[in-house]
């Protein structure tokens, strides 16, 4: 699909 | 960071150690669902493997590390702490996890962001977080008169997700180009799960009755 999502989350 | 991630994460830490707390203080695991602290742990192995070869802050790496050495204690207990692991209703705590952890896994290989190893499993962590306090639920509704700091722990985890999705509105109003639908989807369902037992404990507090859930 679309662009990876930011990990930036736990 | 907003104050509701930093809010949300607090709670789900401190939801972790009202579990250890109970555990150890009482030396017992009475209401605890077994299968639902193993999904766990194979939800923070799979999503935290970038510990490996990511670094987003020492916040973060350190929270990864505590929620994988957590639910590793608490099954530790469980299952091998001497006292705590006789107290363990394994008759009562029957829920099939294969029947969440499958549907997950061809969910995650059809649904995802990039078909690599990291990014499935990574996307399957997401899925199984979702469903993973099922198994937990269905107990707490087999056992009569849930014991107060079992209930607050199922409450402090369904907080967290409520406090998390705070976050994602925050950061939707406040972050340009930031979207993520794999997680708020998810995400959402599984704060909805908890709607029913949130209902109850706020019920049988506002009434001062030990919680117990209809079947």
């Amino acid at each position: 699909p679309d662009d990876a999502p930011p990990k930036d989350e736990l | 960071m907003n104050i509701f991630r930093f809010a949300g994460d607090m709670t789900h830490l401190l939801s972790i150690i009202v579990l250890l707390l109970k555990i150890n203080a009482t030396k017992s695991c009475a209401g605890v669902s077994l299968k639902t602290q193993e999904l766990y742990l194979l939800v923070f192995v799979t999503r935290y493997l970038d510990l490996l070869y990511s670094y987003i802050s020492l916040y973060n790496t350190f929270m990864k590390l505590f929620f994988i050495c957590s639910s590793g204690c608490v099954i530790w207990y469980i299952r091998e702490h001497k006292t705590v692991s006789q107290t363990y209703d394994s008759a009562q705590d029957t829920f099939r996890v294969l029947f969440l952890a499958c549907p997950c896994m061809i969910l995650a290989l059809t649904v995802n962001h990039d078909f690599t190893v990291t990014e499935v499993l990574w996307t399957f962590s997401i899925y199984l977080e979702a469903v993973a306090i099922l198994p937990q639920l269905v107990l707490l509704q087999r056992t009569k008169n849930v014991d107060t700091l079992t209930g607050n722990y199922v409450f402090l985890l369904g907080g967290y997700r409520a406090l998390y999705l705070l976050n994602w509105i925050y950061r939707i109003l406040t972050e340009p180009g930031y979207r993520q639908w794999i997680v708020w989807i998810s995400g959402t369902i599984q704060t909805a799960i908890y709607c029913d037992f949130f209902y109850y404990y706020i019920k049988s507090w506002r009434n001062n009755e030990r919680l117990s859930l209809p079947s």
